[in-house]
């Protein structure tokens, strides 16, 4: 009995198998086929692919519990502040099982030589910095459900009315982790923190691409759609 | 909320249409 009690798999947490059910399906970037190569058809798919990221984060943030009862104002005031480090998240995870190449979507990778083509090296190299994090951490696909639920709970949005609110929803999301990984890797202790010690250089990330994004909009030379706009502009 | 129109509409009803 013993030694069957102990061959059993650690029960799955509760907030990580939600976590696994409510992960938004794959999408595509779908470039252009009538526009020419070149660092304006790369930006423009990658603006319009942003775009229905956004969209797709907030539908799954609102299945994060906690988040919809946060009031209306504070649940936009953290997904302006974070939607940039959380899409960033989705990326990285993307790009894990593939050296050396950003995977912005399933139909839109970038190696280094395609990156420079596309007038996008300096921002895949950042992406790829972030990924090669992920890598050495070996991160598994639980751990990253819960570590993008834990970039929307750590929003430090200055236009926050009820951060206890926020905090709780942290905490939750925090403690969910902190468990998985004493059940799952009891022999890393120091894993959790190693992960959470991830979330500055996501945010560092996040502040790069963002004036990347910034100057393409200065520029005006790439169309953006409304909510992309939007949310750019509030982060500004 | 007026300039977050979308984002705003995105939380509140659930409809991606006509962005």
């Amino acid at each position: 009995i013993a030694t069957a009690t102990a061959k059993k798999p650690a029960p799955m947490n509760t907030m990580v198998s939600h976590l696994l059910v409510v992960e938004p399906e794959k999408l595509y970037a779908m470039p252009d086929p009538a526009l020419p190569d070149g660092p304006t058809k790369a930006a423009s798919t990658l603006c319009d692919l942003a775009d229905r990221e956004i969209v797709v984060i907030i539908g799954w943030a609102k299945n994060i519990p906690g988040f919809p009862a946060l009031s209306l104002a504070d649940q936009m005031s953290v997904l302006q502040s974070v939607w940039l480090e959380v899409l960033l998240l989705v990326v990285a995870w993307r790009s894990l099982p593939c050296e050396d190449e950003s995977v912005f979507a399933e139909d839109f990778a970038l190696d280094e030589e395609a990156a420079r083509a596309a007038g996008l090296l300096e921002l895949s190299g950042v992406v790829l910095q972030l990924v090669c994090k992920y890598r050495a951490l070996r991160l598994e696909r639980e751990e990253y459900v819960l570590l993008k639920a834990l970039a929307l709970a750590n929003s430090d949005s200055v236009h926050i009315e009820d951060m206890s609110a926020v905090q709780r929803l942290r905490d939750v999301l925090h403690e969910a982790l902190l468990e998985y990984e004493v059940s799952r890797r009891p022999e890393e202790p120091r894993r959790a923190g190693r992960l959470l010690l991830t979330l500055p250089l996501l945010r560092q990330t996040a502040t790069r691409v963002l004036n990347h994004f910034y100057s393409l909009k200065l520029e005006g030379k790439v169309p953006m759609h409304k909510l992309f706009l939007e949310m750019l502009e509030a982060m500004m | 909320t007026e300039r977050h129109k979308i984002l705003h509409r995105l939380l509140q009803e659930g409809s991606p249409s006509d962005i």
